[in-house]
């Protein structure tokens, strides 16, 4: 997925 | 979700907790700079608007409450409770010189030109360079309490644990993040210097003080 997507890290 | 990662998170979150120990037993915030305390309330507020539309994981969401509670609870701290501990005589760096090139270079390097993707860059950006303002104030004082020195270790740990889990997620997930990469990289090399006098000073028993 693209960074933008998942943004998923604190 | 990988071990670095998990390890980074739970030494950002000790490194809070160690702070707020240091300014309950001391009773004082000496040594503790305000501006990078406010810049980190800045940093999370801006970067975890996404609790209104995204949902993560229990842990991802109770981790971001966590950080933006906990630092607006430092900084009420440290402007009421702690107040005349405080010395802003000494906490004198000019943060409009981050705050400025954060906020044009997140208008340039974003994934996406949108209000919170922009925000979300700008608080990656100003991350990188919130502690500035605490690491001058150490400069200038020149020594520092040793659990002020462990609350930075475990700051510093917590960035530079998070370079193996991005090495790791592009082997395993193919993730490759360039803004969180390179501002995570500027944030880390930024605690070299202090890290060598922790690990020869500190770690060997001795207080932390800058050679003259």
């Amino acid at each position: 997925p693209a960074a933008e997507e998942t943004h998923d890290e604190l | 979700m990988n071990l670095f990662r998990f390890l980074g998170d739970t030494a950002h979150l000790a490194s809070i907790l160690v702070l707020i120990h240091k300014m309950h037993t001391t009773k004082s915030c000496r040594g503790i700079s305000f501006k990078t305390q406010a810049l980190y309330v800045a940093v999370f507020v801006t970067r975890y608007l996404d609790l209104f539309y995204r949902w993560v994981s229990l842990y991802n969401f109770f981790m971001k409450l966590f950080f933006i509670g906990s630092s607006c609870y430092i900084l009420f701290l440290m402007k009421t409770k702690f107040r005349p501990t405080q010395d802003p005589a000494i906490d004198t760096f000019r943060i409009e010189y981050l705050l400025g090139p954060c906020t044009v270079i997140a208008l340039i390097f974003n994934y996406k030109f949108s209000p919170t993707e922009i925000l979300w860059s700008f608080s990656i950006f100003l991350e990188s360079v919130a502690i500035l303002p605490q690491l001058f104030l150490l400069q200038r004082t020149g020594e520092a309490e040793t659990i002020t020195t462990h609350y930075l270790a475990a700051l510093g740990i917590y960035r530079a644990l998070y370079i193996p889990n991005w090495i790791y997620r592009y082997f395993t997930e193919g993730v490759v993040d360039p803004i969180a990469i390179t501002a995570g990289l500027v944030q880390t090399g930024l605690y070299i210097d202090f890290f060598y006098v922790y690990v020869t000073k500190v770690l060997q028993g001795q207080k932390f003080e800058l050679p003259a």
